[in-house]
């Protein structure tokens, strides 16, 4: 299975609805300093359920909701949908297509979802568990951490190799 | 637990010196367990070899040979326990010419097996992708998104 | 001690904000003494305006901003202090093209009070150089170095 | 006043003798990943006095010394010399070029060198305290630092100022 889109409305700096349609390959994001790049390998970690702000380079909910300027006014909310293609069934989930998402609001409540269903975020867990994105060490590296994975010490670079066994 | 880490590891070590060596172009590397004396288990030592010079520690790599490095680890671990896809932002930002065309060489070829998506401000590296989005900022402060194909990246990019 | 502290903070306090203007076509920041509470006196804050964005704190900055933050921050205290010279160690690897052009201009200005040693691998850079040294790696892991002109160091790298 | 010269002689990967001549206003250094780029930077750091390794990508005085291949045997001394042109006068001392010199050996001493004078490492650090190179946290960045300055926290920006008074 892989990744087939990613929708982001209120993200960050997404304010309006965007959508991004993944190659099977290989997809490049490119463009000038402070455009949004990083913004969405963040979205990618966050819509799969990621509780540690400092990883998505923010303190709190409100941090991941676009916070306006002086010519759009704030958003009162901040959604994200992954979809997945899994007619390969390499997602141990019935479904030959799996979205999940994601909204926060301003009071700092989360929702989660299941292919449109309302679920907690212990299902989103439980369900990358199963198919080794629960993690997500190895599989998305942030913007000038790739040689953490060798400043790590032994013992917790043993952590990596628990994630992949 | 124990098991499953331990086969890990092995396949693991198995892949990252080919890894390794097809991403500097020679040399060799190893990984190895060792021993934390705190009980915790085994922790892992990596010892690199780079081409044409003598075995050392990592604390002596250069910026780029540290990213190559790790980049190796990585791309030895999608392969002994590969993943959906992959998200890698920026990892390129180090490397020379060389180095850059045998990272985009493997990641093309990993590709078959693991989807990436890639941050990069790198020519060479955009070059390997299918598709590629241009991500700007508005004077609104929001993201805009555009689909390029390859020639119009090109054309946008001035000589570096 | 606090009467020179003072003085030099005024004056870097001055300096920044233009200083980082200049650097990214806009916006605006300040430098900010802040009541630390541990009694070691005051420690600086620095809030950054990106052009027609809010004003927001350093750590919702992008790697490319970060980078630039720093520079004008670091340009800004050898303005006010110059030192006989200062060595750049690959300070533009996240800049993008635009912002690698602002910062070549800003670099050729101060050189003309603070000599600079800059490694980069972006050519941009390099052509506001005088002197090139182009650094390789012999057979014998020994560096050995010989002095480019800027016409034979364009000639060298290929289009990135 | 500025930077001369510097010529290094078994310092990390300089096996050879190796000089540098600086232009006045900007000198690029170039080249391919592990070629020695940063070892010149180190070199800077540590013909100035610097003792902390951990600054200079190592941990004690024999990571400084060339370790040697399988061709070249590795150097039994690291020297550096670094030459500054002080016909301004920047430098409070009476001479008109003023080159400081370092020398390590392999049973971990170090010697200093003042004008081809022997001294004490205390005599270095006196001459550039007064001419505001003893700390050197904002005129030698190390690569991948840039923007440590920005991720310090306020009373430790402090210090860079208290440095520049
Ligand atoms: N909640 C938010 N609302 C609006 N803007 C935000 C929010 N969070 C972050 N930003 C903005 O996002 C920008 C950073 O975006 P990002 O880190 O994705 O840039 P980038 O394209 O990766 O740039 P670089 O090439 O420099 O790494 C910052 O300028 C910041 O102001
Ligand atoms: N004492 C030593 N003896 C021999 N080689 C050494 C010594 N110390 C470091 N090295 C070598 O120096 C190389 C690193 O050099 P350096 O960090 O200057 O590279 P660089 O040109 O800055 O590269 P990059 O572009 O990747 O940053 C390493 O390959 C390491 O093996
Ligand atoms: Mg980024
Ligand atoms: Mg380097």
């Amino acid at each position: 299975s892989h990744l087939k889109y990613l929708e982001l409305h209120g993200y960050k700096t997404f304010a309006s609805k965007t959508r991004f349609e993944f190659a099977e390959g290989i997809t490049a994001i490119v463009g000038p300093n402070g455009s949004g790049k990083s913004n969405v390998a963040d979205s990618i970690r966050w819509v799969l359920g990621e509780q540690a702000y400092a990883l998505l380079r923010g303190k709190k909910t409100e941090d991941m909701i676009f916070s306006g300027s002086e010519q759009r006014p704030r958003a009162g909310m901040a959604s994200a949908l992954i979809t997945f293609d899994n007619a390969d069934g390499g997602l141990p989930i019935e479904f030959s297509e799996v979205s999940i998402g994601r909204s926060a609001y301003r009071d700092g409540s989360n929702e989660y979802f299941l292919n449109d269903a309302r679920v907690r975020l212990k299902d989103i867990d439980e369900l990358l568990g199963r198919c080794g994105l629960s993690e997500r060490t190895y599989t998305i590296i942030g913007q000038g951490l790739v040689d953490s994975a060798l400043s790590l010490k032994p013992e917790e670079r043993r952590r990596l190799f628990e994630e992949a066994a | 637990m124990q098991n499953a880490f331990q086969k890990t590891f092995t396949a693991v070590a198995e892949e990252f010196p080919k890894i390794f060596v097809r991403l500097f172009g020679g040399g060799s590397a190893k990984l190895a367990l060792t021993d934390t004396g705190d009980g915790s288990g085994e922790g892992i030592d990596i010892t690199a070899k780079l081409p044409g010079k003598r075995s050392q520690g990592l604390a002596l790599l250069s910026g780029g040979e540290r990213s190559l490095t790790a980049v190796a680890l990585i791309f030895s671990l999608l392969k002994v326990s590969p993943t959906p896809f992959c998200v890698l932002d920026e990892v390129d930002a180090m490397l020379d010419e060389s180095n850059v065309g045998r990272f985009r060489d493997l990641l093309l070829e990993l590709s078959r097996q693991t989807q990436f998506i890639i941050v990069t401000h790198n020519r060479n590296t955009v070059q390997a992708a299918q598709v590629i989005y241009g991500v700007s900022m508005g004077s609104d402060s929001a993201s805009t998104v555009i689909s390029l194909k390859l020639d119009e990246f090109v054309a946008q990019t001035p000589d570096e």
